[in-house]
Parts: structure tokens; C-alpha cells; sequence
């Protein structure tokens, strides 16, 4: 995450991390007890789910508990060289016991509608800054939607936002998710305080760069997909 | 030629100030001795859990209260939740009252039944009467209120659960996490 700040305790208690031998590969977001949610490109390099762990926790060295992965499910259509349906869901291999610390995030109806300048928060442990260090401690950015149409412009993403990804940051810059950031939440908050997730990390230029704000996959609308694999 | 050595007993003679400062030490360690069995005893509280099943003869069981965001469930848990609020705030046990929260609706004959987990906090030496103590302010409450709520005959009132199961149930509910928008001050 550029230019945020470390998170406070219980804050995000469906943030999760992907390892594989230990290091932190991606972000991923809890939605029932043994079912998370997170990019599919996150799978490029490593598809056995053997080789995954899943950590829950506010920070990577001592983590609340972790879990085996029994399955990953990519999306059908995507394709590791373009950066259209890019979810996935993954099966732990045994639920987890919800805690104050440890529960899942809402997920929206497919009809739920979000207006640009809505206030969003995206979280994880990825880098505090392009091609810089790693955090320990989990972080969070609010940011704010911006339209597919301002984001589709020519000096933004020029046309390479579809109907499945949605716009998120500043075109001013600075507060971004980054590298490591992928498959992790983009949550906004309803009016009775419960959180949805309404995208995941997905992919940008750069991090926290003048008109290239992060681009996320759009999960309301995955909800179906999300639904078929996990009955959730 | 062997001389038998003369033994001098000495006597040991404490100075005053060492008396002072062991007795003073002696003194502390007696008082967080006491301090700790108070606290244990008195203070030190456990956290408790109870479901319970409340009758709601006044609402005919919908779909509705199986979808786990409409507006109809999300209501009435709510309004379950505030009823039995009130009636542990208004009792001897306010002060050891956590909260409530209903777990699961469910169709009955003549109404909806709703599964409610209770949460107190209590020092362990009054624990072994909590049970009796929140059943019979429950069953005097529900008697006497004009509340929407009613005993269900068909179950033993609270069953103790597990700490760590029912911690599961009263965070199963998706999307709680930091408050926001800040209120403002």
C-alpha cells in the first residue's frame, strides 16, 4: 500500500495472506469459513495448492492462526496475459473459528451500484511504495471510485477498463495499493457500519502514480461465479 | 601442643533498620497476597454464554428471515436484540449483561422461534448462580412485558455453550470491522 498507514487491530478481519514457504505472495479476503476470495493471477506461477498457506493476522510473523489450501478455483476465462476476469476463490483446508480478529467480509448483491467519489478503503502487505520495502504490520489507504469513463481516458488507462474491473485511487496519485497488494480487498462501508467487498487488487502502473490509479476486478460483478463455486 | 581452640558464640544481632526493612517487605508481599486473592476472588470475571429460544408468536415465518442481508431479518434481529437488552439492563444482573444476538430463525407451527445467544461477564465466585439467576429474571420479564417475545416450551431454557463456538456464532455475522465513518466528538 503507497502513502498509508499501518492498520489498527480488528479493523480488516477478513484480510488475509497467501504464502508459499512462508513469504507473502498476495492478499486474499475471507467470505465464509473455509472459503476465501483473491486475484487469479495470483496462480500464475504457482497452481498446486500444496504449496500455499493462507495466514490470518494483522501481521505476517505472528499470525492469529494459518491454514492449509485444499483447492484453488480459477476463473474459467481468465488468461495470464491480459488482466480481464481476474478472481479465483480458494478452499482451506479445514474451516476456520471466527473471532473478534478473524471473520468474514459482506459480499454485495450482484445489483449492488456504487457512485464514482465514494469512499473506499483497500488493505495488505504489499509495498509502501514502487519497487520498495516490504511491511510486516498489515496497511490500509482510503481512496476513492472513479468512473470506468474517467478512468478509460486516453492519458489514464485508454480504453483498457471493461465492465468486470472497477477504478479506484486518485488521479493526482500517491494513495495506491502496490506490489503484493493483488487479490486483496477494496471494502466500502454502508450505512449500518458492515463492510462489502467490492473489489480485489488486481493490477496499475506503477503504484501511486499521476492518472494510473489501481484498477480492481469488480465482484459484484463475480457474484454469481463466486456463488457457483462456493455456494456462498 | 595441641590448644583447644576457645569457641566465642557471637551472637547475632540484627541492627534496627534491617528489622525495618523486613518487616516492611514482609508487610507488601502479605498485602499483594490479599490484593491477588481479592482480585481473583471478586473481580477476576469469566465470560459466560447461553443460548436460549424465544416463540414470537406475533410474526408468521418468510424466506425472508433466511436471507442472511434482507431487511425484514436484519430488522427483526435487531429488534430481538434490543428487547433482550432491556430487559437484562433493568435487572440485577446489568452489570455482568454483554449483549445478545440471534444466531438463527427458525418456522414454527404458530409463529417463528429465534435461536439467541446471551454473552455475560461475571467474578467467578458469583458464577454458579448466573444460570438460575438470568433464567428467572427471563422467564419473570417475558411473563409480565408486553414484549413480542415468549418462553419456548418446547426447549431447556439456557444451555451453557462453549467459549470458543459461541465466539464463532456472535462473529458470524459478515462485514463488522472498524467503525467508520468516525462519529464525530
Amino acid at each position: 500500500i503507497a502513502d498509508g498507514k499501518p492498520a489498527d487491530k480488528a479493523s480488516w478481519p477478513w484480510q488475509s495472506s497467501l504464502q508459499v514457504e512462508g513469504i507473502h505472495l498476495c492478499g486474499a479476503s475471507l467470505i465464509g469459513s473455509q472459503w476465501l476470495v483473491t486475484s487469479a493471477h495470483c496462480f500464475d506461477n504457482y497452481k498446486n495448492p500444496k504449496l500455499w498457506t493462507v495466514s490470518f493476522g494483522r501481521t505476517l510473523s505472528s499470525p492469529l492462526t494459518t491454514r492449509k489450501v485444499e483447492s484453488i478455483i480459477v476463473h474459467e476465462n481468465y488468461a495470464s496475459h491480459k488482466h480481464d476476469d481476474d478472481i479465483a476463490v480458494v478452499k482451506l483446508s479445514s474451516p476456520v473459528l471466527f473471532s473478534e480478529n478473524l471473520h468474514r467480509v459482506c459480499l454485495p448483491d450482484a445489483t449492488f451500484q456504487v457512485l464514482p467519489k465514494s469512499k473506499v478503503f483497500v488493505t495488505g502487505w504489499g509495498a509502501l511504495k514502487a519497487n520498495g520495502p516490504f511491511p510486516n504490520s498489515l496497511q490500509e489507504v482510503e481512496i476513492e471510485i472513479i468512473s470506468n469513463d474517467v478512468c478509460n481516458q486516453v492519458n489514464v488507462y485508454g480504453g483498457a477498463i471493461s465492465s468486470g474491473m472497477i477504478c479506484a485511487g486518485f488521479l493526482t496519485g500517491k494513495l495506491d495499493a502496490c506490489e503484493g497488494d493483488s487479490g486483496g480487498p477494496l471494502v466500502i462501508s454502508d450505512n449500518r457500519n458492515k463492510w462489502y467487498l467490492l473489489g480485489i487488487v488486481s493490477w496499475g502502473i506503477d503504484c501511486g502514480k499521476e492518472n494510473k490509479p489501481g484498477i480492481y476486478t469488480r465482484v459484484t460483478h463475480y457474484r454469481d461465479w463466486i456463488k457457483s463455486k462456493t455456494s456462498i | 601442643m595441641y590448644q583447644p581452640g576457645i569457641l566465642v558464640r557471637r551472637k547475632r544481632v540484627w541492627k534496627p533498620w534491617t528489622v525495618a526493612l523486613i518487616t516492611v517487605a514482609l508487610l507488601l508481599a502479605l498485602a499483594v497476597l490479599i490484593g491477588l486473592l481479592v482480585y481473583f476472588l471478586v473481580y477476576d470475571e469469566k465470560t459466560h454464554y447461553y443460548q436460549a429460544s424465544f416463540w414470537i408468536p406475533s410474526i408468521n415465518y418468510s424466506s425472508d428471515l433466511s436471507k442472511e442481508q434482507s431487511k425484514f431479518r436484519t430488522g427483526l434481529k435487531q429488534k430481538i436484540s434490543n428487547e433482550i437488552d432491556v430487559i437484562f439492563q433493568r435487572s440485577s444482573l446489568k452489570h455482568h449483561y454483554v449483549k445478545s444476538q440471534v444466531v438463527n430463525f427458525r418456522p414454527s407451527n404458530d409463529g417463528v422461534k429465534a435461536d439467541v445467544l446471551i454473552k455475560f461477564q461475571i467474578p467467578r465466585k458469583n458464577a454458579g448462580t448466573l444460570k438460575r439467576q438470568a433464567d428467572n429474571i427471563l422467564q419473570e420479564k417475558l411473563q409480565s412485558s408486553q414484549s413480542i417475545l415468549k418462553r419456548d416450551a418446547s426447549l431447556p431454557y439456557l444451555r451453557e455453550m462453549n467459549a470458543a463456538q459461541a465466539e464463532h456464532i456472535l462473529n458470524s455475522d459478515c462485514g463488522s470491522g472498524m467503525e467508520y465513518p468516525p462519529i464525530a466528538r
